[in-house]
């Protein structure tokens, strides 16, 4: 039998950035002698995100590695679980209003402030911008779209013309990237602030036959999203580290287990990647 | 035969998952060879349609099944007037009946796991 | 195999009082060989509720009756099975925005304005009152506490104390009512409005061993109200035609699946019973 | 025995449902026969719960039973913390852990079918 039983909740099963997340989790499972499962919603939502942590209560798990959202209800599991005596760290997406024993994850504001500062330049300072984000609710995507916002206000002759929703999805990605040009045609640039959102942003416009006249920022380093670099579809992307998020949050957690002290906030490494960068 | 049954029932909720699945990589990729695998997930999930009145449906369960049938109709015509849509750019139509193909397959879970229950406890 | 194939979704699935609906609705279908499915929310929940009639709709069945709740999701889904060339019968509580062709049921406003002025009668035209109804989002509920607002209105020495939910369930009905007498010493009259209100305030008020000074006015006639009626654990109660509805509404169905013309809305008897009615 | 398995985690589904409804029939009558029937019940999940290691535990689903063996530790647990306050007539505390054996209740629902489920598909 496994020394630990932890459960890693993502924000949706079969997402292919959770997976990362999830391998790294797994491999310092193996190594430690910890049983990682892996289970969240079918499709990200935030009541069955709350659900599936009640539920790993419930079950009395050795400890529970989640995204957080900082939602209200979100902020209230997590302190019952604290509560009830079983660790929690978040990652990916912190939630710092809850008694979460640690973060570890992108700092997303300055992730957003950085897409914002790459886009300007190679915009040469001028430019009509969508935003594509996977949620309005999760704190990690307001914190991009905050972080970008930001940059943005440093530019004079930058403006941000639409901001939608993707739900991480590419299908809907690609459907509220294609509303925004029908809707602003003045667009050139397109920020899409979590991991699906740049590949379904390049798939309406590929299809619409705009490249040439738009910018892409994309988020992760998805083999999907390198692919679509590799061709030109994608001008640069925002690295993220998920399997690094998953690894050291089940070396953390055992550290916690065994009593020791930890960092709470822990931030791991994001830069600009552009075609050039990769193998 | 339990496992036959049981199989059958487990198949059409994996082929409506693919139908729903190549839709998809269909409407992202938009190239002709996708769409041909979302016709072969159509086709597939039909035959399976099929065999419900004769492997599935008997006195118990009669108006499930029908129920189970007729889901898999409505799911595929939602899927259809998608890619139509989709064909013609007519993004209105095709993103709203997406919603609907997506909730229709969550029924079709639903129902599947109705029935396999309704096996169990004969 | 049955000529047709209707559904009947309740409120909530093992509710006594939808179970005698069932009963009518199922006795009515045997005599025309019309399949009356049962199905619905395990507990009352209005999105549980919309996900079955969009079911049924995904089902094709021949016809819908269901409760109607007056929301504006739920009317929507009701106008999509219309569109859909389904037709729906509203019993218990209409829908009167929808496109529904029919509803048959209790005519709500009148019903609480008959327990209002039943239970100003009863005590001599002066009581503070606790109201324990089942929803706050339902038509019929709302309906019922708004005829009975009106009763009161026209009484200068009753007042409502209180108003709360019991989620059309017993404990919580117990629940409300405890808390109420904690909360407001001095009522002396309860109403209950829906079907297991009325108990679950008797059971309160008889562990509390306040039943000689509480006056308690229920809704409908379960064999368990009458029994307690029986015993003077509750005065009175508004009687429904919970089988009647159920029955009616498939003769009704049938008739317009056969093109006839029907009445739009057909209401049912109600009256008020005290224990010397009952046999 | 796939039959035994399948009707052991049923049972377990029934018997935690049968734990909630006398539980609510003796805070609603307050009679101590109710009480009894409830006291019983715990009795009976509790034998079922200790055969589960033994019944369905096994390499595939070690971590789906440990949680399900203590999911019904928690129900239990609850429920226990429901019936003491409800005695001391403590409502605030009865009635928010009854709140939580209502949902727990759920899951174990939840995780029996995920366990069929299982059992199906080896
Ligand atoms: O939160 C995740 C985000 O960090 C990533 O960029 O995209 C997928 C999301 O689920
Ligand atoms: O709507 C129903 C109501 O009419 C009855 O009184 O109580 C139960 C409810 O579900």
């Amino acid at each position: 039998e496994p020394q630990y039983h932890f459960i890693l909740i993502p924000e949706e099963m079969d997402n292919p950035y959770w997976h990362l997340v999830e391998k790294g989790a797994k491999a310092a499972g193996s190594e430690i002698g910890a049983a990682v499962e892996y289970s969240g919603p079918i499709q990200t939502n935030v009541e069955a995100h709350i659900n599936e942590i009640d539920t790993a209560i419930a079950s009395k798990v050795d400890g529970i590695i989640t995204q957080g959202i900082g939602s209200k209800n979100m902020t209230a599991i997590i302190n019952k679980a604290i509560q009830k005596g079983i660790p929690v760290i978040t990652i990916d997406s912190d939630d710092s209003d809850s008694r979460r024993n640690a973060y570890i994850g992108t700092d997303n504001y300055s992730a957003g402030y950085m897409a914002g500062k790459a886009l300007i330049k190679a915009m040469g300072g001028k430019a009509e911008v969508g935003v594509v984000t996977g949620n309005f609710e999760s704190a990690n995507e307001k914190e991009r779209v905050a972080g970008f916002k930001k940059a943005v206000a440093e530019a004079p002759h930058v403006h941000i013309a639409d901001i939608q929703e993707s739900h991480i999805t590419r299908v809907q990605a690609a459907e509220v990237a294609y509303n925004m040009v029908v809707k602003h045609p003045k667009i050139n640039a397109f920020f899409g602030t979590s991991a699906l959102d740049g590949i379904g942003i390049s798939a309406i416009v590929q299809q619409l036959d705009l490249k040439k006249g738009i910018f892409i920022m994309a988020f992760d380093t998805l083999d999907e999203t390198q692919n679509l670099m590799k061709k030109g579809y994608i001008d640069a992307t925002i690295s993220q580290e998920p399997y690094q998020m998953g690894y050291e949050s089940v070396n953390m957690m055992v550290d916690l287990l065994k009593g020791k002290q930890v960092k709470a906030v822990n931030h791991t490494r994001t830069q600009v990647i552009t075609a050039k960068d990769l193998p | 035969d339990f496992l036959m049954r049981y199989y059958l029932l487990n198949d059409i909720s994996q082929k409506a998952n693919s139908v729903y699945e190549t839709l998809n990589d269909y409407m992202v990729e938009h190239d002709p060879k996708y769409y041909a695998d979302y016709l072969v997930a159509r086709k597939t999930l039909g035959e399976d349609q099929e065999k419900l009145s004769v492997v599935i449906k008997e006195q118990a369960n009669q108006l499930v099944v029908d129920n189970y049938i007729n889901m898999i109709t409505s799911f595929l015509d939602e899927s259809g007037i998608v890619s139509d849509a989709f064909q013609k750019q007519n993004i209105d139509v095709y993103s709203e009946h997406l919603s609907e193909v997506l909730k229709i397959k969550q029924y079709i879970l639903n129902t599947t796991l109705t029935l396999i229950n309704g096996e169990l406890t004969q």
